[in-house]
């Protein structure tokens, strides 16, 4: 579902070449539950901003069902965005100024579905991750991890087949962990693929396969079967 | 050092009131190194801010040094802020369009360093969370791990007595978590506070003594000698 061809990208900062990829070739199921590991500043949110069509390599090639990403139209990639990808950011993205509730009913609005919809799907996904008491306080009236929780929410509402998360426990104590954890398990029963960025390995072993990346490459890539 | 009486913050949305804080009672000694933990939302970033001096209670006393911070004038209260406390945020709260460096040194303008002195603390500080290397990057050209340790450098970068940091490592993986937590350790044999809000239970082991929360209120307070 996911396949990369020598995928590289770098930034070009005065005289220095930061590579932040470097010829990345992966391919990933549909299906599968990958987490992926690695040092601080080694790829994994740069890797993940080009599987959710958020950004674009310098060279290599991104297939997504079979694909060619960089040749779609603007209008199929945002379809994609909107209705395949859920996607988890790291540092949250929460809109300010509007409430828990209207955030993670955003994707729905793109989605087509009315009002009534929108209201039902959106507190369905907040009631999903413990928060549906916390539906009208905007992102500056909630602590770090439940808005951390209503970025999940948000990355559910419209039932994605990929789930694309950097990071969606970094905030969380153990238990809302957990439950986090037992909500993307669910999700994966149902057939849908999850990659998931994290830190910690009691996390990471949630997954079926763990893929470790060093300086922009693929250091290890184990399947747990 | 800091020391609460019956600490309490609520908020109130529509019919609801929410107790962040409910009258919590703590001393913390000078020199001492401890972990405070719970579960999403039950107060401690609350807590954390009003140690902070950064947000103030409704009701009860928060005495810093012996003195009863609420009857403290604004000036005394900038520089307490500025001098004596190193605060890493939850959420960072890099400025984004000035560079690491500059972020970093923004407490060293306030503290009346020239440039020359500002840039030479800076990057010291930088070089002890292992950034030296992006010194000139914005913080939308860092990864989500390297936002973090700016945060961290920033907090340090005055020699402050006192360090409150609110889920220092959340985005660190482990080899740099524990390069985090090594530096620390060194602050603390130099005789200053730390307050360090974790989820992680082995980042909690490095701290003397562990206090949970439980909806606003302390649940336990262990110390392990
Ligand atoms: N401005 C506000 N208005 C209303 N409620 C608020 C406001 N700020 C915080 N809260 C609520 O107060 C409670 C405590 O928040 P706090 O940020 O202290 O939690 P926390 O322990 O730091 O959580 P986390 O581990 O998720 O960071 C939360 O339930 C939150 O929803
Ligand atoms: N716009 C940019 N300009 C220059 N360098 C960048 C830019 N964005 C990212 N980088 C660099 O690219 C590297 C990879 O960044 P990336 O965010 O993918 O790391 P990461 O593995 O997600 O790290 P973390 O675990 O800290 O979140 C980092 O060293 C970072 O400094
Ligand atoms: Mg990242
Ligand atoms: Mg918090």
């Amino acid at each position: 579902i996911i396949q990369t061809i020598e995928l590289s990208k770098s930034y070009q900062m005065g005289q220095e070449i930061i590579k932040a990829l470097d010829e990345i070739s992966l391919s990933i199921n549909k299906g599968e539950y990958v987490a992926i590991m690695g040092p601080s500043g080694s790829g994994k949110s740069t890797l993940m901003n080009i599987f959710g069509c958020l950004d674009s390599p310098q060279s290599g090639t991104y297939l997504l069902n079979q694909k060619n990403v960089s040749q779609l139209p603007e209008n199929d990639l945002a379809m994609i965005r909107n209705e395949e990808i859920g996607f988890v950011f790291q540092t949250f993205n929460l809109l300010p100024r509007i409430s828990a509730l209207e955030n993670v009913a955003l994707p729905l609005i793109y989605a087509g579905k009315n009002k009534k919809q929108r209201h039902k799907m959106a507190l369905n996904a907040l009631t999903q991750v413990g928060l549906a008491n916390r539906a009208s306080h905007k992102p500056n009236e909630l602590s770090g991890g439940q808005r951390q929780r209503v970025a999940i929410a948000r990355a559910l509402v419209n039932s994605p087949s990929i789930i694309l998360a950097d990071e969606p426990t970094g905030n969380l104590d153990t238990k809302t962990s957990d439950e986090i954890m037992q909500l993307f398990e669910q999700i994966h029963q149902n057939g849908n693929t999850i990659v998931m960025v994290t830190h910690e390995t009691d996390i990471a072993a949630h997954a079926q396969r763990v893929i470790t990346m060093v300086d922009g490459r693929i250091s290890t890539d184990v399947s747990n079967g």
